[in-house]
């Protein structure tokens, strides 16, 4: 599952 | 954060350091597909607009800046600064055969549907194929430049070293995002048969050339 909100990676 | 995920970043800064002190000395943009660079420059942007929405650290706002402004530079180098050295006559790939589909599918095939994540989702997509134009470019002249290379390595390392990243978040956090393990390799299988010429060709110190 994920945060939709908040892509960690660059 | 893990050592794959830092190593990952750390090449790509390097690709793209590599390629502007390359444009910087030479004074030349030979062999550099503008096509690719303007490409990069879209992914940033349209992937990196959470910069007005999310914090999520200082190292990645910091990078992403750097990211930006960089790809921004290489495009000025290429079309303006040193324009008269870009050879587009060779830089001959269509867009519009990447644009086309990598739009239709982000909109097909995302988390949200909603404008930023579609974006985002285009950001991912269209990065898996923006070095096509550039591989385009080295097949249809034959040859690349050993420093081209040098960028073209790295840039492959980046992406190897994400997947390496992705195995490690899943196996320790229970993480993983679909859209971007899919096309992540789906990128970086466009970078093997680049690497194998590396590997037999350049770090033998013989130009890359084709037959």
């Amino acid at each position: 599952s994920m945060d939709l909100a908040k892509h960690d990676e660059l | 954060m893990n050592i794959f995920r830092i190593l990952g970043d750390v090449s790509h800064l390097l690709a793209i350091i590599i390629l502007l002190v390359k444009i910087h000395r030479s004074k030349s943009c030979a062999g550099i597909s503008g096509k690719s660079q303007i490409l990069f420059a879209l992914v940033f942007t349209t992937r990196y607009l959470d910069l007005f929405t999310t914090f999520i650290s200082l190292y990645n706002t910091v990078m992403k800046v750097i990211f930006l402004i960089c790809a921004y530079i290489t495009v000025y180098m290429i079309y303006v600064k040193f324009r008269k050295t870009f050879d587009s006559e060779n830089d001959s790939f269509r867009l519009e055969f990447l644009l086309v589909p990598v739009t239709g599918l982000s909109f097909l095939e995302n988390h949200s549907f909603t404008p930023l994540e579609i974006l985002w989702t285009f950001s991912i997509y269209l990065e898996s194929v923006a070095i096509l134009p550039q591989l385009f470019m080295i097949s249809k002249t034959g040859e690349a430049e050993t420093i081209t290379t040098h960028y073209l390595f790295f840039l492959g390392l980046y992406r190897a070293l994400y997947i390496a990243n992705w195995v490690w978040r899943y196996h320790t956090e229970k993480f993983y995002d679909q859209i971007a393990v899919v096309s992540g390799v789906v990128q970086t299988i466009f970078y093997c048969d680049f690497f194998y010429l590396y590997v037999t060709k350049v770090l033998k110190g013989k130009k890359l050339s084709l037959p």
